[in-house]
């Protein structure tokens, strides 16, 4: 589960 | 970054700079939706705030920077510079319609009740149908130029490719972000119709029209 900080797409 | 994210990201910046360049060399926005280009800057308005706060890449940030740009430039020209054009009787979608239940959404389903996050996320449930207003257009006047049909395709071509993105991403990396991927799914299945029409039309040298 991702983080909510790490959002690399765009 | 995968080859799907790549070529999904390239062609969502083609659908986008193809539109502006229509209209900036036609000088008319005919046929083009007002209301999704604005919801579409509001998406990439709401989605993109993190550009304050973190830095991924220069890539990620130099895309980012494009695209808030672009959509703003594209809702200028159809509301300040070539307004009389604009064809504001056949764009009657209800944007609120869409903005209201899906801003209520966002406060309901999300990953962290912050600020941020909140809004990230109603930029995902509102990108997954901004182009319900142009959608609604092409199916009130019954035909779309071919340049719209384009843009259109290259948007959900963008859709698609992320959804391959993230099945490849779950098998290699284990990640999956689930208000991402039902989004992004929603959004694809908006596409589908169109593409039929598209692939059975537009490649066949017609213009897109509607079956009476």
């Amino acid at each position: 589960y991702r983080q909510p900080h790490e959002k690399d797409e765009l | 970054m995968n080859v799907f994210r790549l070529v999904g990201d390239l062609s969502h910046l083609l659908a986008i700079i193809m539109l502006l360049k229509k209209i900036w060399s036609s000088r008319s926005c005919a046929g083009i939706s007002g209301k999704s280009q604005l919801l579409f800057a509001l998406v990439f308005t709401t989605r993109y705030l993190d550009l304050f706060t973190s830095f991924i890449s220069v890539y990620n940030t130099s895309m980012k920077v494009i695209y808030i740009l672009c959509a703003y430039a594209t809702v200028y020209l159809i509301y300040v510079k070539f307004k009389a054009t604009y064809d504001h009787n056949h764009d009657t979608f209800r944007a609120e319609f869409l903005v209201v239940p899906v801003g209520g959404l966002a406060f309901l389903v999300n990953h962290d009740f912050t600020p941020l996050e909140i809004l990230w996320t109603f930029s995902i449930y509102l990108e997954s149908v901004a182009i319900m207003p142009q959608l609604f257009m092409i199916s009130k006047t019954g035909e779309a130029e071919s340049i719209t049909s384009h843009y259109l395709f290259c948007l959900g071509g963008y859709r698609a490719l992320y959804i391959i993105n993230w099945l490849y991403r779950f098998y290699s990396e284990g990640f999956f972000d689930l208000i991402a991927i039902v989004a992004g799914c929603v959004q694809t299945i908006l596409y589908c119709d169109f593409f039929y029409l598209y692939i059975t039309k537009v490649i066949y040298g017609q213009k897109l029209s509607l079956p009476a």
